[in-house]
């Protein structure tokens, strides 16, 4: 379970900097 | 902050940002834009590499902020006309000084800087082939001239 949470939040951090870049570059 | 092991392959992008912090602030937001993208690629999930890539893009934040007046920063599309500008002066500074006979450490980082600028181009979309070529090119000639000046042999 542990694993899955922290592959989780890894994903959700990953999800977060895309949008900045996305952001960043006005591509949203 | 030191770079984690794993994003090794974009230090000397990142160097080339540092260096032309002062210099040309379009260069380094670039050069940094690209090392954020190449970075997430090569590693965004281990903690080490995360936290690298957040200040990175803390960095990048603060400069789009900071240089709201460049139109190269806020308009990608003079942005990659600039650094696409920026890396044939290099390519041809370095190209001339090969041509002359002139080999020395600013030449061969001049190749080097070019070759890399042609990877920070790929930020706006496909490379076409003569920037893949020119990178080729460059990047050999550095890699040559260097190992020739160190053994001491005249580069051909």
């Amino acid at each position: 379970t542990g694993s899955v949470v922290g592959a989780s939040v890894a994903s959700t951090e990953q999800d977060e900097l895309s949008q900045r870049l996305a952001r960043l570059r006005d591509q949203v | 902050m030191s770079l984690p092991p794993q994003l090794k392959a974009i230090q000397h992008h990142l160097r080339t940002a540092q260096e032309h912090e002062q210099r040309d602030p379009a260069v380094a937001y670039y050069c940094r834009l690209y090392a954020m993208q190449a970075g997430m690629k090569l590693d965004s999930k281990t903690p080490e590499c995360r936290k690298f890539l957040v200040k990175l893009m803390d960095q990048l934040e603060t400069m789009k902020n900071a240089l709201g007046n460049h139109e190269s920063i806020t308009q990608e599309i003079v942005g990659h006309a600039h650094i696409e500008n920026y890396a044939l002066k290099m390519f041809l500074y370095a190209d001339n000084e090969d041509r002359s006979g002139r080999f020395h450490k600013n030449m061969i980082k001049s190749f080097y800087t070019a070759s890399l600028l042609v990877d920070v181009l790929s930020v706006f979309g496909e490379l076409s082939e003569e920037n893949i070529q020119h990178r080729k090119y460059a990047r050999w000639k550095a890699t040559h001239i260097h190992t020739c000046l160190k053994n001491g042999e005249t580069p051909q």
